[in-house]
């Protein structure tokens, strides 16, 4: 997370910090035996093999010695998730992950909702997104946090984003192309963005006091740079795949 | 000659004479031997007699015996003015045997050929019992009951007396006479006439267990007694009715006794008068009751039906218990009881109890919990109401439900339902929220 700030205990209790082949990534309770993340952290992974991914919960810092990880039962990464070795197709970077066991929530761990049917993203609405990824230091300098940290983004409007991608575009070669099955988010003066380790996790929209998981952090040019915006997975957009990939599992 | 075999006896059978209905040849000296069984006697009837006629059935004639003697001699015919036709009439022998003689002369009326006779005849049984008593002073058939029968008949005796083994006279012999049905009627022999001296007559009567026999005198008890000084004792005539663990008790004189009532299932008559004086005996029924069990009691908590005045032998009594317990004996549930009073005055089983019912512990609820509202040891009527461990979790359906253990068992909402209830999670509340307060 760039220009954000440490998560209190409690705070965001479904955030899930995934350690897949040692590279960090972040992911989602959405029940007591569902994990959601992004598919480009699962994908091309044996990921279902404890040795290969490990999941924890209920972390405001990652500290050596109190770490208790759950284990995975199986990996459901959305069937139109094409991104091949160019890593270059983000649509559709969506992922279940289910537990070989149900998890008993508290304050520290809680399932974070589901859009409702036909939920909208106003632009401008503020979100949460959060992560134990690279946060940067006085300098640009770039470091990864032990810390859950947190950082309140603005929903970017369909076309500013793209526009803004399109610029880029121009003089980056290997920039993925936007999708509706994507949303932005950030502040065009930049300084705040999610991250590298931020993969997976969650931005989320709150209403009526409750949050609800608007979008995974999937992707973006650079971090926190001025005239770019973070790419998320519009989750609206995959009720009827995760309700099925649930019930069918 | 050679013997032929013996033969059964027609029962019936038909004569005709030589050449029927030819006219039959001159000088004929015919003869037919007719026998039917022993005990029948033979009836028999001309369907056709055409004979010679004569006065006295002098030329030709059909001579009918029985035992030698002449029964009828018969010629003419029908609608002839002499001879002697026997008519439609049929002739009956007193006994299973009869003859027929048919005799012609050697001359017979040129004008008119006679055709002779047919005649059939049939086995009727004698009705020996009929026959009045003879008036010569020897005995009758049977000395006290004469049975016919086909062919024969059977002699029978009064109780107290048996056929002797000339199977016509009955003696004295009125012991081991057993009386098993439900009621039935006793009398001393010849009764109500004085019976033979010496009489040593026994009588058990021996109904079913669980029945217990009265006996009811006529009114018509005379057995001698012997006044003493201690007053009228039985001293050589007496019956004595013996109860099974009772004093025997000897009866004589000439009142009846009032009802006897022996709360016994066997009751033994001896009925016994010597040489000399003389009893005209007695007569009584004997009924019988069920015997009676006593009162079944009460159940707490059941109904014990059905309510009578008083319980007999095979009468059923069941419990059932008020809705919410069970039936419970000698620490086992019972799915139904009943239970009979048996033939020896007891209940074939003592009374079960009724146990409240229990639900058992009510479903665990997974994230959630259960508390006792009301009741005691998921009893009958408990009410327990399931909650969730709130803030994370909440009921489906988001109303507090209380389950009450019904009468089946089982735990049940007001609306009937017996699945305990789900505790599905809270999404997107944390407990803590971030503060933002820098502006």
């Amino acid at each position: 997370i760039i220009g954000g700030s440490e998560a209190p205990e409690n705070t965001i209790p479904w955030q899930v910090l995934l350690s897949v082949q040692g590279d960090r990534g972040g992911g989602m309770v959405i029940g007591d035996r569902w994990i959601m993340t992004a598919a480009h952290v699962v994908k091309h992974k044996e990921v279902a093999s404890n040795d290969v991914i490990q999941i924890y919960m209920g972390l405001t810092e990652i500290k050596t010695g109190s770490l208790s990880p759950v284990f995975a039962a199986s990996v459901h990464v959305h069937p139109d998730y094409n991104n091949l070795d160019d890593a270059l197709d983000y649509n559709n970077d969506i992922a279940l992950i289910k537990l070989q066991d149900p998890i008993t929530f508290n304050s520290s761990i809680m399932p974070v909702c589901l859009p409702a049917e036909g939920a909208t993203y106003v632009t401008g609405m503020m979100g949460l997104v959060s992560g134990f990824g690279v946060t940067e230091a006085a300098g640009n300098t770039r470091i990864l946090t032990n810390k859950l940290k947190y950082v309140h983004l603005p929903v970017v409007e369909q076309e500013t984003c793209s526009n803004s991608i399109t610029l880029l575009k121009r003089t980056k070669s290997d920039v993925p192309s936007l999708t509706n099955n994507m949303f932005c988010a950030g502040v065009p003066e930049g300084k705040k963005d999610s991250c590298q380790g931020d993969s997976g996790g969650p931005f989320t929209l709150s209403e009526d006091g409750r949050f609800w998981a608007a979008g995974i952090v999937s992707w973006g040019v650079n971090c926190g740079q001025k005239g770019t915006y973070g790419v998320y997975t519009r989750v609206a957009n995959y009720l009827d795949w995760i309700n099925k990939t649930m019930q069918e599992n | 000659c050679w013997r032929l075999p013996d033969s059964e006896p027609l029962m019936y059978g038909e004569v005709q004479s030589p050449q029927y209905p030819q006219p039959y040849p001159p000088n004929l000296q015919e003869q037919w031997d007719l026998s039917v069984p022993e005990g029948y006697q033979i009836r028999i009837t001309f369907t056709h007699l055409d004979i010679e006629a004569s006065a006295g059935c002098h030329y030709d004639a059909l001579t009918v015996l029985y035992d030698g003697k002449v029964l009828g001699k018969f010629c003419g015919h029908e609608n002839s003015a002499d001879g002697h036709h026997p008519g439609n009439h049929p002739i009956l022998s007193p006994g299973n045997r009869l003859t027929l003689i048919f005799l012609t002369d050697d001359n017979n009326p040129e004008r008119h050929q006679n055709v002779g006779f047919s005649a059939q005849y049939q086995a009727i049984d004698i009705d020996e019992c009929s026959a009045p008593e003879p008036g010569d002073g020897s005995d009758p058939l049977c000395s006290q009951i004469c049975l016919n029968t086909l062919g024969s008949y059977l002699c029978s005796c009064h109780h107290g007396f048996e056929l002797r083994s000339d199977q016509r006279t009955c003696v004295l012999s009125c012991g081991g006479g057993i009386f098993d049905e439900p009621e039935g009627h006793l009398f001393s022999p010849g009764y109500p006439n004085p019976p033979p001296h010496a009489v040593s007559c026994q009588y058990i009567i021996s109904v079913e267990n669980g029945f217990t026999v009265s006996l009811n005198f006529t009114d018509n008890f005379h057995i001698e007694s012997v006044d003493t000084l201690q007053g009228p004792v039985c001293l050589h005539h007496w019956l004595q009715v013996t109860i099974p663990n009772r004093e025997p008790m000897k009866l004589c004189g000439g009142t009846r006794p009032g009802l006897i009532v022996t709360n016994s299932n066997t009751v033994t008559l001896d009925y016994h008068t010597d040489n000399d004086g003389q009893s005209n005996g007695w007569s009584l029924d004997y009924s019988t009751n069920r015997v009676r069990c006593p009162f079944p009691g009460n159940v707490a908590k059941g109904r014990v039906t059905p309510i009578l005045t008083e319980y007999l032998y095979r009468d059923y009594v069941y419990v059932r218990c008020e809705q919410g317990y069970k039936l419970m004996m000698d620490g086992q549930e019972l799915d139904s009881f009943s239970t009979m009073c048996q033939s020896n005055a007891q209940w074939h089983l003592p009374l079960p109890e009724c146990h409240i019912i229990d639900c058992g512990e009510p479903e665990p609820l997974l994230n959630g919990g259960v508390t006792f509202m009301s009741g005691f040891q998921n009893q009958y009527l408990s009410v327990v109401q399931y909650h969730c461990n709130e803030p994370f979790y909440s009921l489906l359906g988001g109303v507090n439900v209380s389950f009450t253990c019904e009468a089946d068992r089982k735990w049940r909402s007001n609306n009937d339902i017996v699945v305990s209830p789900t505790c599905i999670p809270v999404c997107g509340q944390p407990t803590k929220h971030i503060s933002a307060y820098q502006r």
